[in-house]
């Protein structure tokens, strides 16, 4: 999840509560937001005995987390009214236990109440294509459209060596739900979004097999990878005319 | 940047 957003956002409040620990982070030029919920069941203990917030540089807990083996046990764990943060690596063989404290800092951070939102188009697809189609229409434009109507979705840009578009169609893989295209539609949405946030979130791709997109006209863009015990949502707002 | 709103244009302040 770090490694998803530390491109995006820096410093952020990890806030821990009995439901677990949530993020919220708007990027440096408030374009685009990240929300993120890792419920206890993520966790094998959690415990929280006060809602707390953790103020933390991604960078510098990158520099920490790198120190980590990709399969040890990470023990995450702050005082009351901390100035650190604990982070134990112990190898599953139990042979090798690192130990880490990074120092907090205090955020002063908007937090914007996001409403529960009916969508006029909710699109599911596998995250690798979405991080394709991002990727290769970046090398384009700056831009990209997206088109949902009950035929498809159409992910079209236009740039000064020319225009492309990509367009996909509902699927169903029967045997890898997650690789499956579906389209719910209420009504025809047609949005613009710059690339560079798309190509951003795409580093998301590895939490999650498949990535929904949900779009109504006139309103932010949610990219939302559904994780184990949680998710990552992205919020883009959308590109206004000239 | 041109062409763009913020996101708290959409989102109000909790």
């Amino acid at each position: 999840v770090v490694e998803a957003i530390k491109d995006l956002v820096q410093d952020c409040n990890f806030d821990c509560n009995d439901d677990g620990i949530q993020l919220q982070a708007m990027d440096n030029s408030h374009v685009a937001l990240v929300s993120m919920k890792l419920s206890t069941g993520a966790f094998s203990p959690f415990r929280c005995d006060r809602n707390i917030a953790l103020g933390i540089n991604l960078n510098s807990l990158m520099k920490v987390l790198r120190a980590a083996g990709n399969d040890d046990i990470l023990t995450l764990k702050a005082e009351d009214q901390p100035d650190s943060l604990n982070l134990v690596f112990e190898s599953p063989g139990q042979d090798r236990m690192s130990e880490y404290d990074i120092k907090l800092m205090d955020i002063d951070q908007e937090h914007l109440g996001i409403p529960e939102t009916e969508y006029a188009a909710t699109i599911s697809l596998p995250s690798a294509e979405f991080q394709r189609i991002c990727r290769d229409l970046s090398a384009l434009s700056e831009s990209v459209s997206i088109e949902a109507s009950k035929d498809g979705v159409k992910f079209s840009c236009s740039g000064d060596i020319g225009n492309g578009s990509v367009t996909l169609r509902p699927h169903t893989n029967v045997e890898d739900e997650s690789k499956s295209t579906s389209i719910a539609l209420t009504e025809p949405v047609n949005l613009t979004f710059s690339l560079k946030y798309l190509v951003n979130f795409c580093k998301a791709s590895s939490l999650s097999g498949s990535v929904q997109l949900c779009l109504s006209n006139e309103v932010p863009l949610l990219v939302e990878f559904k994780m184990g015990a949680g998710y990552l949502r992205f919020y883009l707002a959308p590109k206004i005319g000239d | 940047p041109p062409g763009q709103r913020k996101i708290n244009f959409y989102y109000s302040q909790k």
